[in-house]
């Protein structure tokens, strides 16, 4: 159902499959993890999403490539004088 | 300040975008704020070039990686003209400048400021009401699960390694929270948005903030 959801070509059985199908199972506990801590309504849900099939580190890699600054300390609206 | 403001209601904040398989979220994130701003000042909401930033902004590494604020400097230095998306289209991968000419229609940024505004999200939302969205950059390990809700937990400060567009704020419920426009698309999170709570800088939201002035 994943597969065909978000429109993966990686054939079942495939050492492709197999990989991913284990990053698969890994997101399935991190989900558990991260919304046993959501005990309001409106806090944040985790579960399955395009990001699924994918490792941490293949995440990280792919999309998450800010190279941070450091910025100065807001010290309020500068005023005349 | 308003308990709820939120940018979409002025229409002057983009359809949410998809960066694809490429580093991109620090040119979509300075794009995002460029044309919203110009709205602000009356223009037609216009869709900027993110691919010209991309290819352009020599300093960043293009789908390798970038900074917001980095990539400000550079086009307040150069006062390069943006131009609109329609003719430099996205294409997900870091390709060589394209130039125009000095009298080609576009949009450059005449100044900006980037503050952490950690300890003082009260005046950060004062700053997105006075001068539009906001640039910022955040932690998202854990937004690779993100579905919906406000974050609360699982996201550190200081440990930024992507960039999003603050677009409004809401403070009317149990918890106040951020409205935020992400770069992945709308089938992630809600719609393409996610939502922080205010206070504490979660995710790092307040750690570098940028307001562009047109």
């Amino acid at each position: 159902a994943f597969r065909a959801h978000f429109h993966r070509t990686y054939e079942v059985d495939s050492e492709e499959f197999n990989r991913r199908r284990v990053y698969f199972q890994n997101a399935t506990e991190r989900h558990a993890y991260l919304n046993s801590f959501s005990t309001m309504s409106q806090s944040a849900k985790y579960g399955i999403n395009q990001f699924s099939d994918l490792s941490q580190k293949e995440f990280k890699d792919l999309y998450l490539r800010v190279v941070p600054d450091k910025a100065p300390i807001f010290s309020g609206l500068k005023t005349p004088g | 300040l308003p308990a709820r403001f939120d940018w979409r209601d002025k229409a002057v904040v983009a359809p949410v975008q998809n960066q694809g398989a490429c580093g991109s979220c620090w040119a979509f994130s300075v794009v995002g704020a460029m044309q919203a701003d110009h709205a602000i000042g009356g223009s037609q909401l216009e869709q900027l070039s993110v691919q010209q930033v991309l290819d352009c902004s020599y300093q960043n590494a293009g789908c390798s990686g970038g900074s917001p604020s980095r990539a400000l400097s550079w086009l307040n230095q150069t006062k390069l003209k943006l131009v609109p998306r329609s003719e430099y289209p996205y294409k997900a991968k870091t390709g060589i400048c394209h130039f125009f000419s000095q009298s080609h229609e576009g949009v450059s940024v005449k100044d900006f400021s980037t503050y952490d505004f950690s300890g003082q999200e009260e005046a950060m939302m004062g700053q997105l009401v006075a001068h539009g969205p906001l640039a910022a950059i955040v932690d998202a390990v854990s937004w690779q699960d993100y579905l919906g809700g406000i974050i609360q937990y699982h996201c550190s400060s200081h440990w930024s390694n992507h960039a999003v567009l603050i677009i409004g704020y809401d403070t009317t419920g149990d918890i106040p929270y951020w409205i935020v426009q992400n770069s992945w698309g709308t089938t992630w999170g809600d719609e393409g948005y996610v939502y922080i709570k205010i206070g504490g800088n979660i995710c790092g939201i307040a750690d570098s903030v940028a307001a562009v002035f047109l």
